[in-house]
């Protein structure tokens, strides 16, 4: 997957 | 940050300021789902866990803050100080229907398996879902007042906003998120009957929102 680790959306 | 996500965020905002003031001033939850709130509720606990972890921005912070706070300050008044006009009769949607086959799907589908990243992913499905308990109340009672459509139009509004804020970063910088722009599509789909309604029953017509 085109994992998104990053969180930076709410 | 660019102007959709900006955009997407401040509709948020204006949806859940909408329905708080709503309620408070009325003093009445009459016509809205307190389902859908409680689901929301969740969804807010489970995704912005990562508030005690990791730190992004005061932006991001502050939001997530007030995300939680007027979500179940909402629940409260729903439930506690207005218990007496809330329609429990007809906010019967079975929410199982859909805890379920989100939790599961969480489980099959998401990016790491830890608890973080599975909770997040809970998060980004039963959102694109918690709607259903309020759209499905306002076709049993066949109505729903002005402002209960202005907060859904702008709740509508914010994730059409993002899948735009995704538009533009998978252009300008290849981001692609699949499970939140899936789980984004899903969701905002599910609000094109209402936007229809929206605009032809109450931007154009009486203030009120009658169902044929």
């Amino acid at each position: 997957h085109t994992g998104q680790c990053n969180k930076d959306e709410l | 940050m660019n102007i959709f996500r900006l955009a997407g965020d401040v509709s948020h905002l204006v949806a859940i300021i909408i329905l708080f003031l709503k309620i408070w001033k009325s003093k009445s939850c009459a016509g809205i789902s307190g389902k859908s709130q409680v689901l929301f509720a969740l969804v807010f606990t489970s995704r912005y866990l990562d508030l005690f972890t990791v730190f992004i921005s005061a932006y991001n912070t502050i939001m997530k803050l007030v995300f939680l706070v007027l979500s179940y300050a909402t629940v409260y008044l729903i439930y506690m100080r207005f218990r007496g006009s809330y329609d429990s009769e007809n906010d019967s949607f079975r929410v199982e229907f859909l805890l379920v086959p989100v939790t599961g799907l969480a489980f099959l589908e998401n990016y790491a398996f830890t608890p973080l990243e599975i909770l997040w992913t809970f998060s980004i499905f039963l959102e694109a879902v918690a709607i259903m308990p309020q759209l499905f109340m306002i076709t049993k009672t066949g109505e729903a007042e002005s402002i209960t459509t202005h907060y859904l139009f702008f709740l509508g509004l914010y994730r059409a906003l993002y899948l735009a804020n995704w538009v533009w970063r998978y252009h300008t910088e290849g981001f692609f998120d699949q499970i939140a722009v899936v789980s984004g599509v899903v969701q905002t789909i599910f609000y094109c009957d209402f936007f229809y309604l929206y605009v032809t029953r109450v931007l154009r017509g009486s203030g009120k929102m009658s169902l044929p």
